[in-house]
Order: structure tokens, then sequence, then C-alpha cells
């Protein structure tokens, strides 16, 4: 473990919080997207199914962020597609999550580690999660602007896997591992959240709200 | 063997 995976992680808790607490708190979840959620929810799964296979007592901490990150997400989901349905954006969530979907499980198939069903799932996760945070981002889009507590949960989102891009770099010249694949997926992920970034750095940290040009 | 491709991370 190293510092950069440690703040990774914390970060990932952190923006998982933020988003159950503002639809708790505002008992609405106007402004975010529900296919995100659901993306999210289904790369935890197909990530960690092996704690449904053999299931391993909680010994350690990494069982534990694993059951918190499967609860947490399918509970987000049951707030946004139950509790709160009434304040679901269903109209500007409309970006079609088969075509996230579909790519990523074929592509998961032709390139992979290991032809076997595990790691197809964890590829296909990999791939998934690269691309889950579109809709969310398209939702915004549509709208044209977005709360200040769902710019915190984006910002602590995005900069997750940019934190776990440092502890690729430092894993591969400390401990010379390499796992290509989520390299790569987890690039192409934080790219896709530069213009939020930038929008996040110029806009809110001065405490304005991010309203994209309609 | 077999379950040698352990991905370590979250």
């Amino acid at each position: 473990m190293n510092i950069f995976r440690l703040f990774g992680d914390l970060s990932h808790l952190a923006a998982i919080a933020i988003l159950l607490l503002k639809i708790w708190k505002t008992r609405s979840c106007a402004g975010v997207s529900g296919k995100t959620q659901l993306l999210f929810a289904v790369c935890f799964i197909t990530r960690y199914i092996d704690l449904f296979l053999h299931f391993v007592s909680l010994y350690n901490t990494e069982k534990v962020m694993k059951l918190i990150y499967i609860s947490a997400s399918v509970f987000t989901c049951y707030l946004i597609f139950f509790k709160f349905k009434a304040t679901y954006d269903g109209n500007h969530d409309s970006m079609r999550a088969e075509f996230l979907i579909v790519p990523a499980a074929g592509l998961a198939c032709l390139i992979n580690t290991k032809f076997d069903a595990i790691e197809i799932l964890w590829t296909f996760s990999i791939y998934l999660e690269a691309v889950a945070i579109l809709p969310q981002l398209f939702l915004i889009s549509k709208t044209g602007e977005a709360e200040t507590i769902t710019s915190h949960y984006l910002f602590a989102q995005g900069s997750y896997r940019a934190l776990y891009i440092l502890n690729w770099i430092y894993r591969y010249h400390y401990e010379s591992h390499v796992d290509t694949i989520a390299i790569v997926a987890g690039v192409v992920q934080t790219i896709l959240y530069c213009d939020f970034f930038y929008l996040y750095i110029t806009k809110v940290v001065k405490g304005q709200k991010i309203v994209l040009p309609a | 063997y077999g379950c040698d491709l352990v991905h370590d991370e979250l």
C-alpha cells in the first residue's frame, strides 16, 4: 500500500459518502445520473464477485472496503430509483447505458489477461468504470449546471482514479508491478474528467457555481 | 497456479 493508493481509496470513499449525504439530506437526487450509479454498482459487483464465491472472513480492510463499496452503491441506486424516485431527472439522464455496457463487455472478451470467467468479469468492470461517469457528465451538459455538492462529488470521484495513476507509477518504479489493462482504462477515465476538473478548479474553488454555456 | 493472476487493488 502506498500513499497514492491510500488517498485514492479515501477519495473514492469520500465521493460515495458525499453523494449519499447529498441525496439523503436534500431528500432529492436532482442533478444526479441514476444510470451512472447503476453502472458503478455493476462495476463493484462484477469486480468483487469473489466476495460472493468463496466468502472469506472479514479479517482485512480490503474485504470490508469491497463490501462498503457494493452496499453503498446499491443503497444509492435504491435511493434514486425507489425512495426519491419522484426527484429523479429521468428526462435529462438520457444517455443510452447500453452503448457503454455492450462495448465494455465485448472489449473484455477480446482484450484480457486470461480468458476465464472471473478475469473477464474483472476486465469488464475495469472498462465499464472508465466510461461509467459519462451519463453523469452528459446530464450536467444537458441541464447546463451542477449543484456545488455534486461538483464536490465529481471532483472526489475523478481524483480517486487520478491518484491511482500516481499509485501505478509508484508501483512500476518501486515494485516493477504493471497492470496494463487497469492503467490504460484508468488514464482514459481520468481524461474524461479533464474539462470538469478545469471548471471545478476555476469556478467551484472560487465559490462560484458550475454553469455550462447553454 | 490458476489464481496467480491476483488483482490486489480495489
